[in-house]
């Protein structure tokens, strides 16, 4: 895992990528 | 070797799981605003039918049975992701009710893709190994995404979860599913049809909204 590229910031989640509250 | 041990690592987490959403998923499904169950349980049977289909004319007949196998473990693996991504997303929003990603069809669709994808990655890898030229190769990514009629902007969306969901993934497959993630980046995202396009607009029109007239920026 260390040497994957995580694109997510801080206090984000899939909840946020499907466009949910 | 290296191959093997990473469908060893795959089925020894996968034998202990179950083909149904455990009690602490139903429990998820019961908070929502709309029950999202009988839908994801309809859903999973369906994809089930077009994937079996797919992999069948794909090696072969007389392979189909290994669809079989492939889609049952791609089940397995995709309710204990979705059960630990819950679960970190309930920790990070203090929220149960997950309605609307539950009852988001191209969520679980991409869910689903997602953990087949792992599955055959972890067998195709083995298959193209011991013989260059076999079947198997030909389903490796974006298969799926035709498949299960998936765009590969919505499939992008899942990955870094899934990544983070399931701590028992193999360094392998982590890198495995970076290259898929490369390869949506730099091509497949940008291909006619892709929500990207409509997001860009979208994004613009907000922009040209809330700000007040200025030259566009290249």
């Amino acid at each position: 895992v260390q040497d994957y590229h995580f694109g997510l910031e801080e206090g984000e989640g899939i909840s946020e990528l499907f466009d949910c509250d | 070797r290296a191959a093997m041990n990473n469908i060893q690592q795959l089925t020894m987490i996968l034998n202990s799981a179950a083909d149904k959403p455990s009690e602490t998923l139903i429990k998820y499904f019961n908070n929502c605003t709309v029950n999202p169950t009988d839908s994801i349980l309809k859903r999973v049977e369906n994809l089930e039918h077009i994937f079996k289909k797919k992999f069948a004319e794909a090696v072969g007949q007389g392979c189909a049975e290994i669809g079989s196998q492939r889609y049952k473990l791609g089940v397995r693996l995709y309710y204990r992701v979705m059960e630990s991504m819950l679960k970190s997303e309930e920790e990070r929003l203090s929220v149960q009710n997950f309605s609307q990603l539950l009852n988001d069809n191209i969520f679980h669709t991409s869910l689903l893709a997602c953990a087949l994808e792992v599955v055959m990655a972890t067998y195709g890898r083995n298959a193209s190994q011991s013989d260059g030229a076999s079947a198997e190769t030909d389903l490796s990514f974006p298969w799926i995404l035709n498949v299960f009629d998936l765009k590969a902007f919505d499939f992008y969306k899942v990955i870094e979860s899934f990544i983070k969901a399931e701590p028992s993934l193999t360094r392998e497959m982590i890198k495995h599913l970076e290259r898929c993630e490369h390869r949506i980046m730099e091509s497949l995202a940008w291909q006619s049809g892709s929500p990207l396009f409509e997001l860009i607009k979208q994004s613009k029109e907000r922009e040209s909204q809330s700000d007040q007239p200025e030259p566009t920026a290249t």
